[in-house]
């Protein structure tokens, strides 16, 4: 499909010796990024598309696939996903790319303070919330306002297969706000 | 998790497996000691080679600095600890560019070096090169392990002048190697085995006995005359570049299988685990047939 012969364009460009060593001039590295983001992009609408067919029997009849999107968050990395910071409920999927069953630590912006995880069998997960460090919040860039992290383990994560929790916040505005007051005079 | 107030701190985080024990006077890092038994005198510190006026500088081709050994970013942190049910963590700051987590994970036999650095000063010199260095109490006699494949693992040794008389011109490069996965080193007599984890492709070297050096971030104002004609002195947002990243460390009697598997094997599952780390994917919940599903 078109989507993925963009990403098979994209990432045997970036294979090239100066994109891995980083040997290229700066408007050429840049170019590599925009390139291999777009390409990822794109290929993101192919894949949720695939898991609305993998998923069939959440949301209509098992012959029929649901219409949900799919989305990745591509800043994990700075704690910042506007997709779970806005989101009332929202379903995690955990896909395992090994050959062999695996475990993960799932790690989430937070905006509450509880939250409710279930797994597929409908059982409560533990989770902790962790506060992010002062150099994470004050990242060049970050626009986000969460200033913890939910941490749960995803486990017995299938190979070449998916688990999914759901995950809801339970939000107390005003819990939050005091929270939030308490944090920034305890991390200037 | 619980931050705890600074005079409270417990200079140690354990889980089941792992005890991780930090200094309590500099807050470096100070021993790792594994339920089994064995236990390891592990240092680490953040270090940087300067780039100073000489004739043959750094840039994107080369790694010239302008002494063998690099200058320590700071010999005291300040530190305080998070501890909770799944995740603890000894969060410290060794200058307002370069803060460190050493965290367990529950049920994980490895220790989690999360670093963020950056944007590093520049204006006393011409660039720095920041560097990991851990110095352990294992006797290496000289060798090291890196993968430059994520497949197998070679065997390295590092020049030095007094080892030949051949003259090394670029002593600490000749010793850095490419690690795309980890780097381990191990003693011969007491059969311990560490290794560290990379979460991208780094160099790294093991230029003194027992130590382990991985290069971090790169910031230089110099360019090597190799033809890019460009300084490595990448902005973001206006700023120098701050990098974000991960090292695992894990250690054991690499004579002793557990499960069946060396300690080269587990390794090796570690490596493709965290380099295969499973894939995210959300939705909104609202819409879901909770019960169907």
């Amino acid at each position: 499909s078109y989507e993925l012969h963009l990403l098979r364009h994209a990432v045997s460009l970036v294979l090239h010796h100066d994109a891995i060593t980083g040997t290229s001039q700066q408007h050429v590295a840049s170019d590599f990024v925009r390139i291999l983001s777009e390409a990822i992009d794109a290929c993101t609408k192919k894949v949720s598309n695939l898991l609305s067919y993998l998923t069939p029997t959440w949301g209509g009849s098992r012959r029929t696939k649901n219409n949900q999107q799919f989305v990745i968050c591509h800043q994990l990395n700075m704690s910042q996903c506007r997709f779970t910071e806005n989101q009332e409920s929202m379903l995690l999927l955990v896909y395992n790319p090994l050959s062999v069953k695996t475990y993960h630590h799932v790690r989430l912006p937070a905006i509450a303070l509880h939250y409710t995880i279930r797994d597929f069998n409908d059982e409560e997960v533990e989770y902790q919330l962790v506060p992010l460090p002062a150099a994470v919040i004050n990242l060049p860039g970050r626009s986000s306002t969460a200033i913890q992290e939910l941490c749960f383990e995803a486990e017995n994560i299938p190979p070449l297969g998916f688990t999914a929790y759901y995950i809801a916040p339970v939000r107390d505005q005003l819990e939050e706000n005091e929270f939030a007051k308490k944090f920034s005079k305890s991390n200037p | 998790g619980k931050i705890e107030a600074e005079q409270e701190i417990i200079p140690f985080i354990s889980n089941e497996y792992i005890k991780v024990t930090v200094d309590k006077v500099t807050g470096l890092l100070e021993s790792i000691q594994h339920v089994d038994g064995v236990k390891i005198d592990v240092g680490q510190n953040f270090y940087y080679y300067a780039q100073g006026q000489q004739t043959l500088q750094s840039g994107a081709y080369s790694f010239r600095p302008d002494r063998q050994r690099p200058v320590a970013v700071t010999d005291k942190v300040a530190y305080n600890t998070i501890r909770g049910s799944l995740v603890k963590e000894i969060r410290q700051r060794f200058s307002d560019w370069i803060t460190q987590i050493i965290r367990l994970y529950r049920g994980e036999e490895f220790v989690e070096m999360e670093w963020i650095i950056g944007p590093i000063p520049i204006g006393t010199d011409l660039g720095k090169e920041v560097v990991s260095l851990f110095t352990t109490n294992i006797t290496s006699n000289g060798e090291f392990f890196t993968d430059s494949n994520s497949r197998q693992m070679m065997r390295r040794t590092c020049w030095n002048e007094s080892a030949n008389n051949q003259q090394i011109k670029k002593p600490i490069a000749a010793c850095y190697y490419p690690v795309t996965s980890r780097i381990c080193i191990h003693s011969g007599n007491a059969s311990v085995e560490m290794c560290v984890l990379v979460d991208r492709t780094e160099g790294g070297t093991s230029y003194n006995d027992g130590e382990i050096e991985l290069m971090v971030h790169r910031r230089l104002l110099t360019d090597d005359g190799f033809g890019l004609e460009e300084t490595l002195n990448e902005e973001s947002y206006g700023v120098g570049l701050v990098v974000k990243g991960k090292h695992r460390i894990l250690f054991g009697n690499y004579r002793q299988e557990v499960d069946d598997q060396t300690f080269s094997e587990r390794m090796s599952l570690y490596s493709r685990k965290w380099q295969y780390e499973p894939w995210l994917f959300l939705t909104s919940g609202e819409k879901l047939n909770r019960r169907k599903w």
